[in-house]
């Protein structure tokens, strides 16, 4: 692992793997809530747990004779690991597109919030990887929470609007709850009252089946 | 419990330019106008309504599908709908059926794996949909497990044609959109055996239905898997099985861009490396990313609003209750699902841009980016899908008791969508195709 970056440098989404050695033993510098909206130290956190995560797969892999036999015993913590890669995908190319040219009123910050709220929820909820890796500490776990909280009651006032922007009309959703005019209660009832067991007010099978029970 | 009848209220607050936010989500402005106008233009015909899919029978939602497809294809044809706005039309008219499987898997599976000549006589008669086709691979006993196919095409150099034979109940065709009453064509995946050698799984074109009263030819046993999970709309797709016995085709239906069999029954690899099968699948999945966002998204839009429209608790003195979106413990499940939209939606549009750029370099031989392109479509496939299914599930569950509702719409959505789960690959075997890449690097 020493030597991978004295190899041939890997490229795209595992380029990160050729800084093993800093991501391998770095420790991650957050103090405060707000530097969790550093791009650069959420990013460091995602390549150091899952570099770490496969090193350590890679590790328990050497300590059996036949490699694919440590496939197999090792599966279900290849699958965390492979995990763990997808997701710094998913962070680093939300992070790349706030990046880019984006126009509009409000538009980037809106976009933060969610890139934000995705990887610091993803810290969150995988939060054994990221202790047991030792990638960050409890202290800066509970900032994650507390940015998290925050950014919460930012994207609030939003959150309609950011539906809305999906645009998908009424007949795409089929949806009576979520109806563009939110006027949901009358429109359930209509719909309850299309239903074939509303056809009629006392249901067939009554006079078979109903009736015997109440006039027993 | 009184909700609001309006949301006007909550679009007022908004502190950012929607329709802006609209051009970013859809990827370009070119891009938002055709996705909005075809979406109106479903919307407003009412053979595309939907609202009666839960009450209707099998058959019924059956024929309804072919209805609305016969349909869209008039339209289509009609208003000339260019490729791109066709795709986005059947896209929104949110009915699985013969469609999909025709366009997006039998006709590029003759364009990538057929040659010349195959393409000049099959692509003209599909693109007109003379011939309907699905894409008959997975079987009875193998699912993501492709390598271990069952049946067989034998090549018989007597009559210059392949048998193809399902040897046992296991081998049997199983799944594929299409194939049980509608396809009178399928691309078929079976084991090559030329001079006694097997050369392994290959694809061939086969006709299953006579052309003039739509009856399965001598030898093809066909029909419909039965039921399937949630109420409506894929139960309106006739996913099928197909057995053959000993049915015979011409050696030319054999696809043969890759690799040939002669005249002689001599197995000619291919000078065309199989790393191009690769390029296919990168393509596959990264729709299947990008559909993951769509599904998010539609969930999240509606429990959104609801979750806006809802109110519970909270009041004092006869007040006006708390909208339940205002709740930090509906925050915390819904907004990181409304934020796993825009992030699978981005990366689904890089996805889009890596194939493109895999398929550039293929096309000069360089394959040095493919096996990573592979592996990250793979895991990021299983990654979208996995979070998405469960994603739709917890909306429900946001929406409250409604949320069990049929005309929530999410019922109806977790059923449509969970299968993405399972195919091109289950999502677990699909990690570990990413973590064996981790481990070689």
């Amino acid at each position: 692992v020493a030597q991978l970056s004295s190899g041939k440098a890997p490229a795209g989404t595992t380029a990160y793997m050729g800084r093993a050695k800093h991501l391998l033993h770095c420790h991650s510098s957050i103090r405060k809530a707000e530097d969790w909206l550093n791009p650069a130290m959420v990013l460091e956190a995602f390549e150091a747990r899952a570099l770490r995560m496969a090193v350590s797969c890679a590790n328990n892999l050497k300590k059996f004779e036949n490699q694919e036999q440590g496939f197999s015993e090792l599966l279900a913590d290849l699958v965390e690991a492979g995990i763990a890669h997808c997701q710094l995908i998913v962070v680093s190319k939300f992070i790349a597109k706030l990046e880019g040219d984006i126009k509009g009123k409000g538009v980037k910050n809106q976009l933060k919030n969610l890139c934000y709220i995705y990887a610091l929820h993803l810290i969150h909820k995988h939060l054994g990887d990221f202790l047991s890796t030792n990638t960050i500490t409890p202290e800066q776990a509970s900032l994650a929470n507390n940015q998290l909280r925050s950014l919460y009651s930012q994207l609030r006032p939003n959150a309609v609007a950011l539906v809305d922007a999906f645009d998908y009309t009424d007949h795409y959703l089929g949806s009576v709850l979520g109806r563009y005019d939110g006027n949901v209660y009358p429109k359930l009832f209509e719909e309850a009252l299309k239903d074939p067991l509303n056809d009629s007010v006392v249901p067939d099978g009554y006079h078979e089946y109903i009736r015997p029970f109440i006039k027993q | 419990m009184e909700g609001d009848d309006n949301l006007a209220h909550e679009r007022n607050k908004a502190e950012f330019d929607v329709n802006e936010m609209k051009i970013v989500w859809a990827g370009s402005r070119q891009a938002f106008e055709v996705s909005n106008r075809m979406s109106r233009l479903v919307a407003s015909d009412p053979v595309f309504d939907k609202s009666n899919r839960a009450v209707m029978t099998r058959k019924e939602l059956f024929k309804n599908t072919l209805r609305k497809s016969a349909h869209a294809w008039k339209l289509i044809n009609e208003l000339r709908l260019s490729d791109e706005e066709s795709v986005i039309f059947k896209y929104f008219m949110d009915q699985p059926g013969f469609l999909d499987l025709h366009w997006r898997m039998f006709v590029p599976a003759i364009k990538g794996q057929g040659t010349e000549e195959q393409k000049q006589k099959w692509l003209p008669l599909a693109n007109k949909m003379q011939i309907i086709g699905c894409y008959a691979q997975t079987e009875l006993g193998h699912g993501s497990n492709v390598q271990g196919l069952e049946t067989t095409a034998t090549f018989d150099p007597q009559t210059d044609q392949f048998i193809l034979h399902s040897p046992t109940q296991t081998s049997s065709k199983w799944w594929p959109g299409g194939l049980g009453k509608v396809s009178t064509h399928a691309v078929v995946y079976a084991r090559l055996i030329t001079n006694g050698k097997d050369h392994g799984v290959h694809g061939f074109i086969v006709q299953l239905r006579d052309l003039d009263d739509h009856s399965p030819l001598p030898g093809i046993t066909i029909g419909d898997i039965g039921v399937k999970f949630g109420n409506g709309a894929y139960n309106s797709m006739d996913n099928g099985f197909l057995m053959f016995d000993k049915f015979r085709i011409p050696r030319d239906q054999m696809l043969m861009r890759l690799s040939k069999v002669t005249r002689e029954g001599k197995y000619v690899p291919s000078d065309v490396p199989r790393q191009l099968m690769y390029g296919t699948m990168v393509s596959v999945r990264q729709t299947i990313v990008s559909n993951a966002s769509i599904a998010m998204a539609r969930a999240v839009c509606i429990a959104t609003r609801y979750s806006a429209v809802r109110r519970q608790f909270g009041s004092q003195n006869g007040g006006i209750e708390t909208q339940v979106i205002d709740y930090k413990t509906q925050q915390n499940r819904l907004f990181p699902l409304l934020a796993s939209a825009y992030a699978f939606r981005f990366v689904g549009e890089w996805l889009k841009w890596l194939y493109t750029d895999v398929t550039q370099r293929l096309e000069a031989s360089d394959f040095a980016t493919l096996p990573e392109a592979h592996a990250c479509t793979a895991g990021l496939k299983s990654m979208t899908t996995s979070a998405t299914s469960d994603g739709i599930e917890e909306c429900r569950k946001l929406c409250g008791g409604h949320g069990y509702l049929w005309c929530s719409g999410l019922p109806e959505l977790f059923a449509v969508y969970v299968p993405a789960c399972t195919y091109e690959g289950d999502n677990v075997v699909l990690q570990l195709q990413v973590a064996r890449f981790l481990m070689k690097t």
